[in-house]
C-alpha cells in the first residue's frame, strides 16, 4: 500500500516539478508531511514562483495560487490520463502573460487526451480547433452556435 | 477515448434539445454572462454522476430541470423531466467489450464504438422525483457507471474537472485532503 | 429600532432597484424574510438578470451573481456613501458587455467617493484619472511606478 | 474625505519604504500577477484595523512583516518591524477636531486637514510581537481608530473593501448574516 503510493507520488511529483518550472519560471516541488508513513501526514506544496523565496501557500497572490493548481491538474493528467477534462474560466485571475503560458500547455496536453475549456480570453479561445458560442435568447432558452474556427476568428472579452 | 457529443433535453437553461459536438483535442466555449456555459459542463458531472448536487449550484435534481416559469410559481404543473446523455468515442478501446457488457448486465449493448451515458431526471408530483441511468440504451445503476468510468480513468475525485471558482481549492484544502488525492490515483 | 431598520432597509432597497435595473437590464429587488418582524429572519434577494424568470440565488451565474453583488455594493454606497471604495478584481468573471457597465457606473460613483480598483482589464482601466503599476523586482520587493494617465495609456491584461 | 496617500514600510512584498498617491476620484492598480496589487488593498484593511488576520492571507501578525528568506528559515534573525500609515485628506472636515482630539485623548494632533492612521507590528524574538496604533502620531488604541472611523461612514463590515475572490461572498453568505449588514448601517 505504502509502495504503491509512493510510486504515485514520485510520479506525479516529478510532473510537478517540471510543469511548474514551465508555467511560473521558478522551482515547485509537493511534499510529504510525514515521509516515512505518509497515510499518517497531508501533503503540501513548496512553489516558487519565479525563484521567489518560499512563502506560505496562503500568502500566494491569486493568479500564483491559480497557476499552482492548474500545474497539479496537469501533472496528474500527464501521470494517469483521463480522457477528458473540463476547465471552467480557470484563467480568471492570471495576468495576459500567464494566460498565454496556460493556454500553450493546454493546447500542447490536448495531444493526449481531449480539453474542453469555458474562457472569456483570447489566449485560450485562439488556440483550439473548435469554438462553441452559446447564447441565451429571449425565450430564456440556451442555444448553441458550433463555429468551426477554421472559417472565422471567435471574438474574445478582453 | 473522448466525448464526441452531448445531448440535453430540458436540463438546466437548455429548454430545447441540444446536441453540443466536441472535438477530440481542443474545444472551447464562450459566451456572455449567464448564457449556459457552465450548465454545460454540469450537464457531463451530472451525467456521469461525478457530482454532488450542491457542486452543480442544485439543492435538490428537480433544480436541474428547464424552468421556465417564475421561482415563485409553486403549483406542480404536472410531470416534467430532463436528461442528458455523453456519447463517448470508444474506438481506441479504452474500454472492452467485456467490460461494458459486464457494467450493463447485458449483451445486447451494440457495438461498443460508441459508449452512451444517459441520465434522466423525472418528477412526478410535488415531492417525488426519480433518477435513472442508462448505458447504451440499457438501465443500470450509479455504481455499474462510476465502475465502468474509473477502470476508463474518470473517477469522482480525479480532478478533470474544475468548476467555476475553484482553480484555487487544490491550494485552499487541508493537506490530508490533498494527499487524498493521490491516494485515489495509486 | 425596527423603524430606523426598515427607513435603512427601504432606501437601501430602492437604490438596488435602480442599479440593478441599470447594470444587468433587469429587475431585482431585496427581500426580507419576515417583514413583520426582521430581526426574525433574514434578507435575500430576487434578481432578474435581463428579466430571465427569477432562479434561485445559487443558481445564477458566476458573472450574474458578480453582478447582483457589485449592485447591492453600489446601492449601500449611494445611500450610507463611505470615504472610500476597494474593488480588488470583482471584474474576473464579468463578459465583455457588463464590465464596461460596471466601469461606467465606478466612473459615476467616483464622483461622490474615492474608488481604489484593481483590474486587468481595459474596462476598468482606460476610464481612471490616474493608474498605478505594481512591478515585483529581482530582488523581491515590490515597487510602484505613478503613471498619470494624461500622458500615456496603461496596457491592459485584455 | 478620502485617502490621499499610503505609506508602507516593510509590509508584506514592500521591502522598501514606498509612498502610494491616490486620486480623489478614481485609481486603478495593475500589474503581473504576484507584483503586490492585493497586497495594497490588504495594507489599509490592516493600517485601519478593518480585517482579520485571516482575511489578508496571514496566520500571525509577524507574517505581515517582509521577508526575503525562504520560508524554511526558522532561526529568528533579531528584531524585525512592519508599518502602514494611511493619510487620509480631511479638507471637507469629514471628521471636525474634537472628535480627532477625543479619539486620539490628547489636543496636540496638528490641524485636522490631515487624520494620519498608522499602524506598526514589531517583533522582538520567536514568539514575541507587539501592535502599535498611531493617529496623527499620538499613540491609541483600536478601538479609538474604530470609533473614529465609523464617525466617517468605515466600519468593518461596512462592505466598503471587497478582497480578491470575495466579490459574490454577498450572494453565498445566509440570509441572515446578509440583514445584518442593513442593521449595521442603521
Ligand atoms: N432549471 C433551470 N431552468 C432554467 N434556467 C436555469 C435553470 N437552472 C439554471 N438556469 C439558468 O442558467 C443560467 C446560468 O447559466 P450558466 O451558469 O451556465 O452561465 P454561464 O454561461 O456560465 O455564465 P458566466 O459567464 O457568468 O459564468 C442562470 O441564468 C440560471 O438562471
Ligand atoms: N511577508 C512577506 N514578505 C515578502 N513577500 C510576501 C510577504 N507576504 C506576501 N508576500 C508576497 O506577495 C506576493 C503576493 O502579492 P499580491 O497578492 O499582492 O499579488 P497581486 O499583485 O495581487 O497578484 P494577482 O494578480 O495574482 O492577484 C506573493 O508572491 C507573496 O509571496
Ligand atoms: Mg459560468
Ligand atoms: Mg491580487
Amino acid at each position: 500500500k505504502k509502495a504503491t503510493f509512493m510510486e504515485a507520488f514520485e510520479g506525479i511529483n516529478a510532473e510537478f516539478e517540471q510543469i511548474f518550472a514551465r508555467l511560473s519560471d521558478g522551482s515547485g516541488e509537493l511534499v510529504l508531511e510525514d515521509p516515512e508513513d505518509p497515510f499518517d501526514g497531508g501533503m503540501t506544496m513548496k512553489a516558487q514562483p519565479r525563484d521567489k523565496p518560499v512563502q506560505r501557500l496562503d500568502a500566494m497572490s491569486g493568479g500564483e495560487k491559480s497557476l499552482t493548481a492548474l500545474a497539479f491538474v496537469f501533472a496528474v493528467q500527464r501521470y494517469n490520463p483521463a480522457p477528458f477534462y473540463a476547465l471552467d474560466e480557470v484563467d480568471a485571475f492570471l495576468d495576459a502573460a500567464n494566460a498565454e503560458m496556460v493556454g500553450e500547455m493546454v493546447d500542447e496536453l490536448a495531444g493526449d487526451a481531449q480539453f474542453v475549456v469555458v474562457s472569456h480570453r483570447s489566449a485560450l479561445l485562439e488556440r483550439s480547433e473548435r469554438a462553441i458560442g452559446v447564447t441565451m435568447g429571449d425565450d430564456n432558452i440556451s442555444a448553441v452556435t458550433g463555429i468551426d474556427l477554421s472559417q472565422q476568428g471567435v471574438p474574445a472579452d478582453d | 477515448m473522448y466525448i464526441k457529443e452531448l445531448v440535453l433535453d430540458d436540463f438546466k437553461s437548455f429548454g430545447r434539445k441540444t446536441r453540443i459536438p466536441f472535438y477530440q483535442d481542443f474545444t472551447t466555449i464562450s459566451g456572455p454572462n449567464g448564457s449556459g456555459k457552465s450548465n454545460i459542463i454540469d450537464s457531463v458531472l451530472f451525467a456521469l454522476g461525478l457530482a454532488r448536487t450542491s457542486g452543480i449550484r442544485a439543492e435538490k435534481l428537480t433544480d436541474l430541470i428547464f424552468d421556465p416559469s417564475d421561482e415563485g410559481v409553486d403549483s406542480f404543473a404536472g410531470e416534467r423531466e430532463a436528461s442528458v446523455e455523453v456519447i463517448l468515442d470508444n474506438d481506441d478501446r479504452t474500454l472492452t467489450r467485456e467490460q461494458v457488457v459486464s457494467a450493463a448486465g447485458s449483451d445486447d449493448v451494440g457495438d461498443v464504438d460508441e459508449i452512451r451515458v444517459r441520465r434522466r431526471v423525472k418528477q412526478t408530483d410535488e415531492e417525488k422525483y426519480y433518477s435513472y441511468y442508462y448505458l447504451n440504451d440499457r438501465a443500470v445503476n450509479l455504481s455499474d457507471i462510476q465502475d465502468l468510468l474509473a477502470a476508463a480513468g474518470v473517477t469522482p475525485e480525479g480532478y478533470n474537472v474544475v468548476m467555476q471558482g475553484d482553480v484555487t481549492e487544490i491550494i485552499t484544502m487541508s493537506p490530508f485532503a490533498r494527499r487524498g488525492i493521490i491516494d485515489e490515483i495509486a
